[in-house]
């Protein structure tokens, strides 16, 4: 995944 | 309406420094239990996330939350007219178009006025989940500026590993490679100047120096820096501050 999309799943996790 | 008098002119001046090379505009948000920002950067790689808690306000009093929509290019310009020493007020109405910041000398000779307009931002709000990092790792928050600056004189990114061993930050460019590696110390007349690693398992990310160096930006705020990593989630540096914290959130990059 790209730092972009890394992000967003991590973030959208919670 | 909001009503917030902070003791120190430079903290708001120093937060602002930190974060405004990485964000443009955003939504200051205040409830009752203090004032806080969320916000990706421009690139969609970072996420700044800010709190300062009502109890490092004397008084603070803020009625229903409000979004102040702020773009931090002005509120640095206008916060440049405070002295670090000074005592700020920020005021804001319900449905506010503008921010009132006033700045008073510590013995009230002058009080400077300013009115700043507000802007309409849209800003997705994401959730920061709970996260249990397999490495913290507690140091001197200079000494962590000093590495990532020198170490981005050798390359665009640094290689950070945590073991039982210590930490290793390091990175190989054009002109060579480099490292520098922390073993765990304690100093208890000075616990600010103590490197500790917490590990539950060694993690090995890669992370961009432009995005760290940006961060160390907050150095000026807190004596310590807190990094937390776990394999395939973003890094977390954290500095503390009296009243709240500045954390930032960063990607790792993908090793080839």
């Amino acid at each position: 995944p790209t730092g972009q999309a890394q992000m967003t799943n991590f973030f959208a996790a919670s | 309406m909001l009503e917030a008098r902070l003791a120190q002119a430079a903290v708001l001046k120093k937060t602002l420094d930190a974060i405004k090379e990485l964000v443009t505009d955003a939504n200051f948000d205040c409830s009752d239990g203090g004032i806080s920002l969320q916000a990706m950067d421009n690139s969609h790689v970072a996420l700044v996330s800010l709190l300062l808690r009502a109890d490092g306000f004397e008084p603070y009093r803020c009625d229903r939350n409000l979004a102040l929509g702020i773009n931090l290019n002005s509120l640095s310009k206008v916060l440049r007219s405070a002295q670090n020493e000074d005592i700020i007020t920020l005021k804001a109405a319900d449905d506010p178009d503008n921010l009132s910041l006033t700045f008073e000398s510590q013995n009230q000779d002058r009080i400077s006025e300013y009115e700043m307009k507000l802007m309409d931002i849209d800003q997705e709000h994401l959730g920061i989940p709970e996260t249990a990092y397999a490495a913290v790792i507690t140091m001197p928050a200079a000494e962590f500026q000093r590495i990532c600056r020198d170490l981005s004189g050798i390359s665009e990114s640094v290689t950070i590993d945590a073991s039982k061993d210590g930490v290793k930050f390091a990175s190989a460019g054009d002109i060579g490679n480099g490292s520098v590696t922390l073993k765990q110390t304690h100093n208890p007349e000075e616990p600010a100047l103590s490197t500790s690693i917490e590990l539950s398992e060694s993690v090995t990310l890669t992370f961009s120096l432009k995005y760290l160096v940006n961060f160390t930006k907050a150095t000026p705020l807190a004596g310590a820096v807190t990094l937390q990593m776990s394999n395939d989630v973003p890094l977390l540096v954290e500095y503390k501050m009296e009243g709240g914290y500045l954390r930032y959130y960063l990607a790792p990059k993908i090793q080839d």
